[in-house]
This record gives C-alpha cells, sequence and structure tokens, in this order.
C-alpha cells in the first residue's frame, strides 16, 4: 500500500547541506505492522511526513496504493490526506484554543460529516479522556494532549494510521493502553506505522526498520507473540 | 534544599474541579538525586512548575534554600529562578524564531553575563549538538529540540536541576548520554530532580517518589548501582 522508491531530502542551511533522507526505499503491505526506529536526528520524522503527504521528497518517487503522489495538486493532497491516512504527530501539533473535543472533531468536519460530536466523544473515551473534553491543550498534561492526538488520528477511521512516537510522554500502563488500541486497529486491517524509541512498542511490531543518518539500515520481520 | 508543605493546586473548568495537588508534601536534600513518577495526569509537571518557581499553590508552603518563595514579588522570584534553577520543559518551551545558540544563551544574557557565547556553545557540544547551533528550532528534529532544552537548563551551573520528562524523545543511547551528563552533574553536588515515565532513568536515582492523583503515594530511597 506503501512503496517509497529513492527518496531523498536535503536541507541547506547556512551553507551547509544535510541529507535528511538519503536514497530510502522501501515498502509496506496493506495491514502490516511496521516499527521505525533509529537515532535521534536520523530522519524518522522527515519520511513519515512524506508518507503522510505532508511534505515532498527532492527526489525519488512515493506511492501511495498504486497512485504516484507527486502528481497531486496540494487540494488533491490534502483530500487523500484527509481521507486514508491518521497521523499522530511526535509534537502533538494540536490547535491551542479550541478543546479536545474540537481538535478531535476537525478531520470528521473536514472530511464532510456534518455530525462529529459523536464519533469524537468515542475516540476520546477510547485513550482514557472522557473526563477531559472540555479542556484546551494548554489545560491537559503531556501525555493528555499525546492521547488527544490519537484519538484525532483515529477518529475518521483511516485506512492508514502513522504515528511518530505515539507514546514518548505516557506511563509504562498509559502506554500499553495505547498499543492495544493500535492492536485492534490492525487485526481491523487497517495499516500501522510507528515511530518509536521504546524497544518494547517496537516488539509488538510485525517488522521493524532501523534507519539512520537518512539511510535504511536494517529490516527484519519478527516474529511477533 | 527543597520543602514542600501541605501544597494543594486546584483547577476550576466549566463547573467540575480538578485536585492537580492534594496536601503534598516532601522535602529533598542539598545534592540529592530523585525521581517523580506516576501516571499521566497525575500532576508532575503541575508540582515541578510550583517547585520550578514558574507557579503558586492555591493553599501550602513551599520553601526554597530555606525561604519562603510565596513572599516574593515576580520580579524577585524571577531572579531566585533565573540563579538558582535550571528547568527542561516537558514541551521544551525553546523561543521559535532564534536559533538554539540563541536559546541557550538566553539564561545567560538574563543573569547579567554578557558574553554567553561560549557556555552556550559548551553546553550544546555536552548535548551532542555541536553542528546543529545555527538551526530554529522548527529546522531540528524532536530529540534535537528536546536536547537544547536540557543545553539550557544547565548553562548556568545552577545548584538545582528540574528535569521534565528529558529523554522521552530519545533514543537509548542517546538518552543514556543525557543521563550520564545529569550523574556528573549530580557529582558536582547539584540537586536534581527528574519527572520520567522511564523505568531505568529512575533506577538512577536515589530515591523515588510515586504520584497519583495528586497525592504522593509512595517514597522510597534505591540502592543505586
Ligand atoms: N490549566 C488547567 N486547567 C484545568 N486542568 C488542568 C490544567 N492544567 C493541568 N490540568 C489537569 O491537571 C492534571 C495534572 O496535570 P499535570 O500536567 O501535572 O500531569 P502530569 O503528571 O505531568 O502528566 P503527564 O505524565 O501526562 O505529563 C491533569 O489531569 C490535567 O488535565
Ligand atoms: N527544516 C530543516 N532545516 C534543516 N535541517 C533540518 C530541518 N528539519 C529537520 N532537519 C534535520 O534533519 C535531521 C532529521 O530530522 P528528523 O526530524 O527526521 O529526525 P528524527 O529521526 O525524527 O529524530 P528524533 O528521534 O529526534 O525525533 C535532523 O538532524 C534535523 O536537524
Ligand atoms: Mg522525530
Ligand atoms: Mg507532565
Amino acid at each position: 500500500i506503501i512503496e517509497v522508491e529513492s527518496m531523498t531530502k536535503t536541507y541547506s542551511l547556512g551553507g551547509s547541506t544535510i541529507k535528511a533522507l538519503d536514497n530510502v526505499t522501501f515498502g509496506v503491505e496493506s495491514g502490516e505492522k511496521v516499527a521505525i526506529t533509529g537515532p535521534s536526528g536520523s530522519g524518522k520524522s522527515t519520511l513519515m511526513h512524506i508518507i503522510g503527504c505532508l511534505d515532498r521528497p527532492d527526489s525519488g518517487r512515493y506511492l501511495l496504493d498504486c497512485e504516484d503522489v507527486s502528481r497531486l495538486s496540494k487540494n488533491a493532497l490534502a483530500q487523500v490526506r484527509n481521507r486514508k491516512i491518521g497521523f499522530v504527530f511526535q509534537t502533538f501539533n494540536l490547535l491551542p484554543r479550541i478543546t479536545a473535543l474540537e481538535n478531535v472533531e476537525l478531520p470528521l468536519l473536514y472530511a464532510g460529516h456534518r455530525e462529529a460530536r459523536g464519533s469524537a466523544e468515542e475516540a476520546l473515551s477510547i485513550v482514557g479522556l472522557s473526563d477531559r473534553i472540555g479542556h484546551e491543550p494548554n489545560q491537559l498534561s503531556g501525555g493528555e494532549r499525546q492521547r488527544v492526538a490519537v484519538a484525532r488520528a483515529i477518529v475518521t477511521n483511516p485506512a492508514i494510521i502513522l504515528a511518530d512516537e505515539p507514546t514518548g510522554n505516557l506511563d509504562t500502563k498509559t502506554g500499553e493502553e495505547i498499543m492495544r488500541l493500535f492492536k485492534e486497529l490492525n487485526d481491523q486491517g487497517r495499516t500501522i506505522i510507528i515511530v518509536t524509541h521504546d524497544p518494547e512498542v517496537a516488539a509488538h511490531c510485525s517488522r521493524q526498520i532501523y534507519i539512520r543518518d537518512g539511510r535504511i539500515r536494517d529490516s527484519r520481520s519478527v516474529p511477533t507473540g
């Protein structure tokens, strides 16, 4: 469902060149659950943003559901994103002046649903935040904001879920609840890609891709228990 | 060096009352290294902000170096903070439109040092970011921003370091480098309080305080290896 071919992404800053992604090639089957791991600064978030249609590579190709994403206009890209992908950002990216509930409703309203409240409340309940839905992001703890970001990513029932370090701000128990949620979504047939620094989270995935210095160093299947 | 007595912090939101801290009492000796753990939403960041003189409790007392902090004016509080405390925020709180280097220089400039560049460069080098000093926060990875926040917290050589989940966005190896840094600072006699969800990090501390629902549930000394 996801095919990345010879992808490169470079940043130029003050005369120096940073190769955030260097000739990256890999694929993810529909319904797979894949972990992406690697050192801080190795290119994981950069890769996730391109896969999530939030950014474009400088060279190389990205096929999503067999469609060459680079041919799409900005609007068409936004539509594909909204219909097919749920994204949990490493820095959450919640809108600051609206409530948790309103944040989670947004993807549904954008998709044209006129009634979003019920689904948003359910998504927030799944991540354990039923008693926080009226809070704005600055009235929430770090881990609560992270869970609102997860709820927002799943509320449209997307085919693909991209989660960039979804448990970094959570205690072990709450983190396990989120992993159980992802397992359930994966059992429903959704494709899940998780960037994580937590070996426990990576161990739950059927394949682990290791990135360093913008390159894929290792890609191995793991027998999951 | 830190004495918290019967501290309570309550938030009122839309008719409901949230007891973020409920009658919390504890003390930290000068030179100790203490871990604060507990579930998401349990009150850890709220407690850290009050200890860091960034917020006031609704009731109870906070003595820092035997001085009752609640008697200080806003300006006096800011001065104490700047002179004695280095704070690593859970959400980093870097200034977005200046570089990593400039962000790390700020506490020194605020303290009246006319030359801040050398110390700031050294702090960034200690956290492994010498080749990123000219980047602005949105040109850095999540873990790089976290490390800039750590560099900023240590650059004034403060007596007390408060770190709110300083390794949540770091891979294991980089996280260990940060813990080695904290050990070194502690060996120099600085008092360190770390909020963490990582059992490995908590295990490195000589005492662990467990918080749930705004209350201290457990406080135990751990023989450190
Ligand atoms: N301004 C506010 N208004 C209302 N409630 C708030 C406000 N700030 C925090 N809270 C609530 O207070 C509780 C404690 O928050 P705090 O940030 O201290 O938790 P925490 O232990 O740091 O959690 P985490 O591990 O997720 O970072 C949370 O349940 C949060 O929803
Ligand atoms: N706009 C930019 N300009 C210049 N360099 C950038 C920019 N954005 C990211 N980088 C650099 O690209 C590299 C890869 O960044 P990326 O965010 O993908 O890392 P990451 O693997 O997600 O790291 P982490 O685990 O710390 O989140 C980093 O070294 C970063 O400094
Ligand atoms: Mg990242
Ligand atoms: Mg917190």
